[in-house]
């Protein structure tokens, strides 16, 4: 474990808390893309198959476990609780072109071909087009709520983070992933245009509103 | 490519 790892972690678990409190508080999920979250329902529960296999450490089980938890009381409160307040007309982004040719390349390009690799590779590709739907609902609807852009900066930062741990990780360890580096990278350069608006923008207080 | 045998992040 290093800081930078340690960091990404937490804020990551700060944007689930930050979606979360988002919900409660307002009790309502307008704004969030419903398709996001069950892409992201899909790759903590493909990555995390080993949760009862592999024990890693007290920390990366109890990880796991919050983010497989809260991950699907988000798509509960979406699709059940708040159901009312969900847009799903401009959440109307098709994942099944993202699913599809990411699932092709777990098969082609892995590290092993055998099932737990191949699910984890998966993963690892869904994770870095997980948030496509939430960017693109927010590109149709022109504007995200403050605390939703507080929830993408912490989500976009827990990668980026990521890349900081694994170039650490090379130099100190030796260790080296492409996989999860270059989609990482991808998965990064995503959030690009929203750190930008996020950093121009609701720094200063100002919401973010995209020329529709 | 050195990944551990088991992925250790998460």
């Amino acid at each position: 474990m290093n800081i930078f790892r340690l960091c990404g972690d937490m804020s990551h678990l700060a944007a689930i808390i930050i979606l979360l409190l988002k919900m409660w508080k307002t009790r309502s999920v307008a704004g969030i893309s419903g398709k996001s979250q069950i892409l992201f329902a899909t790759v903590f529960t493909a990555r995390y198959l080993d949760l009862f296999t592999s024990f890693i450490s007290i920390y990366n089980t109890c990880m796991k476990v919050f983010f497989i938890g809260t991950v699907y009381f988000t798509i509960y409160l979406i699709y059940m609780k708040f159901k009312a307040t969900y847009d799903s007309n401009h959440d109307s982004f098709r994942v099944e072109f993202l699913i599809v040719p990411v699932g092709g390349l777990a098969f082609l390009v892995n590290h092993e071909f055998a099932p737990l690799e191949i699910i984890w590779t998966f993963s690892i590709y869904l994770e870095s087009v997980a948030i496509l739907p939430q960017l693109f609902m927010i590109s149709k609807t022109g504007e995200a709520e403050t605390i939703t852009s507080h929830y993408l900066f912490a989500l976009g930062s827990y990668r980026a983070l990521y890349l900081c741990n694994w170039i650490y990780r090379y130099y100190a360890e030796g260790f080296f992933d492409l996989i999860a580096v270059v989609a990482g990278v991808v998965q990064t350069i995503l959030y690009c245009d929203f750190f930008y608006l996020y950093i121009t923008k609701v720094m200063k207080g100002k919401k973010i509103s995209l020329p529709a | 490519y050195n990944n551990r045998e088991e992925h250790d992040e998460l």
